[in-house]
């Protein structure tokens, strides 16, 4: 499978709509201390389907909406699209000339109400449904696909038990 | 299961030697079941020697050294079973150049598999990259991105 | 003792905010007393606002911001009562270069009543230095020393 | 107080003898990753009074001794002395016109059986004449004057009350 798009509206401060297009290869992100880089990885995490606020870096889910700024009003919605290419029979990225790959758009929205929203392909679904998919991609919040400097160094910190992820995930 | 897991293991193990040595340029690592008889649920121990060094506890290695060897036990796994996505935030930010550039060049190899986005403050990093995104906050608070070449990275990264 | 350590908070308080806004260039910081009538054994709150952003959480700014609202404390703190010694271990790894440079001046001037031993791969926190020292293991295993020059570092860093 | 040198001998990675003298104003050390730079702070937290053998990265005190390398066989002790100026009637370093200032050499050794020893001006003395002689110049060990990343960021996530030494260390 692989990775078309990634979209933030309302999330963080990323205030106004934006469209990551995403290449194969490798895609760097810069920038000055704070401008968002890290936010577009809590994106990531959340459209996935990470449930710990702890984990993105807030004390409740609400924090992740955009909550205003020096010169801009507070938004009412979080919104995170995460657009995907689903190889069929294969899970490397060939373009095989079997069938054509279906397109599929994953959506997260949390309403400052607490309202959630779980979209695939822009039809309402049960996060469960997302899970379901993701699972079949390998695409695993729990994985060991986003890294930070904090989860590399706990991998040599860590007790032994912790570990076991690493055969349990190959096996 | 437990055969799988056992299969598991012993990939893992000789990928993560083998991935070691070319990250660190020599040396050995190893990656030990606690209790050998007990696959489903023993502990996993990191034996991890940079090359001319004495064998020590894993704790005493340098914070370079540390991020190096968990780099190569995530990346061994990687290329047992290929993640679609891969994103590291600031992986680099402990490594000396020499370090960083054995570190892109596995990148390079294993992005062939799989989609990479890198967080980085560092030029050399950079220099991999087959697509620049620069992210700023002209209006405080407010975050907008650019594609960019990578001889626009100086406006960005200042 | 109450009323020494109500004036050590406040001094530290003021002297938070203001280096806090040399280093950020703006902004606002505090440290607020969680029990106001209990300055004996009352915990210590930060608040942090860089400049052009909303209050928040202090857990949500970036690791660069977080490094550096440390700093600003410690140097603060710093400022009130001068060590004869400071030693930094890679302080200056999550930040750009701007913050690099902000840190830099302050510890130029810190560095008049203080000592700073200060290890670092970033070849801009080296600018500042009056004296370099340059690790290597030849022999692997071995550490030993040299005093450099900045034109020197190029060999010693790789 | 001026701290003039540090000595390190069979300390950690430093099998040989190495004097670093220390000026004035900014001192650098740079090197390539696991060159022994941070063994150097190590060796002034030891010098300083360091208990906790955890703090030196090691599972007992004994693994601060070099532990020998592909070439080189284990030492049988380490050692760190650390040579200061201190400077009577005054806490800045100005060299005013009064007394010449004191010179203190304060040593530290621990030897593979376990024995440790302490001198000041190379005669032997207990852990505490060593702390006397530190409380008055400030130069203490628990003291924020040692910083690496793990303190940094530990200013900014630990719990409320374990900030207090802030303010007390002003105090
Ligand atoms: N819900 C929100 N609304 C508005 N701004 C937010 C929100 N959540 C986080 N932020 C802001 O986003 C900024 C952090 O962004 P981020 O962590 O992505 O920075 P970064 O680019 O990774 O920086 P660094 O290089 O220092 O790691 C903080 O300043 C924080 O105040
Ligand atoms: N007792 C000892 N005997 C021999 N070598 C030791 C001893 N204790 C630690 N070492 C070695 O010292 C090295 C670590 O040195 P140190 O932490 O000072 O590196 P560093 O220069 O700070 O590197 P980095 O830039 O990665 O932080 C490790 O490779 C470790 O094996
Ligand atoms: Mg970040
Ligand atoms: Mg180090």
């Amino acid at each position: 499978m692989k990775i078309k798009q990634i979209d933030l509206i309302g999330f963080k401060s990323f205030a106004e709509k934006a469209s990551f297009p995403l290449h194969n290869g490798i895609t760097c992100i810069v920038g000055p201390n704070g401008c968002g880089k890290s936010n577009i990885v809590d994106a990531f995490r959340w459209v996935l389907g990470e449930q710990s606020a702890k984990t993105l870096r807030g004390d409740k889910m609400e924090e992740v909406i955009f909550q205003g700024s020096a010169t801009k009003k507070p938004k009412a919605m979080a919104e995170v699209s995460l657009e995907i290419l689903l190889y069929p029979n294969s899970d490397t990225k060939s373009n095989g000339d079997d069938k054509e790959p279906d397109k599929i758009i994953l959506t997260r929205r949390l309403y400052r109400s607490g309202e959630s929203e779980y979209l695939i392909n822009k039809k309402s679904c049960r996060l469960k449904d997302i899970r379901d998919i993701l699972l079949d991609t390998g695409l695993d919040v729990k994985s060991y696909s986003i890294l930070d400097q904090q989860r590399i160094s706990d991998i040599v910190n860590s007790k032994p038990h912790e570990r076991r992820f690493l055969i349990e995930e190959i096996a | 299961t437990k055969r799988r897991l056992r299969e598991a293991y012993n990939l893992l193990k000789e990928k993560f030697d083998e991935v070691f040595k070319t990250l660190f340029g020599g040396g050995k690592a190893d990656l030990i079941l606690q209790d050998e008889d007990n696959i489903l649920e023993s502990g996993i121990d990191i034996f991890a020697q940079p090359p001319g060094k004495k064998n020590q506890n894993l704790n005493q290695l340098s914070g370079g050294e540390k991020a190096l060897t968990s780099l190569a036990l995530l990346f061994a796994g990687f290329l047992i079973k290929p993640s679609p996505l891969c994103i590291l935030d600031e992986a680099d930010a402990p490594l000396d150049e020499t370090n960083i550039e054995r570190f892109s060049t596995m990148i390079k190899n294993l992005s062939k598999n799989t989609q990479f986005i890198i967080i980085t403050h560092n030029r050399l990093t950079m220099q991999i990259a087959d697509y620049i995104y620069g992210v700023t906050m002209e209006e405080p608070g407010v975050s907008k991105y650019l594609a960019l070449q990578f001889s626009d990275v100086e406006n960005t990264v200042n």
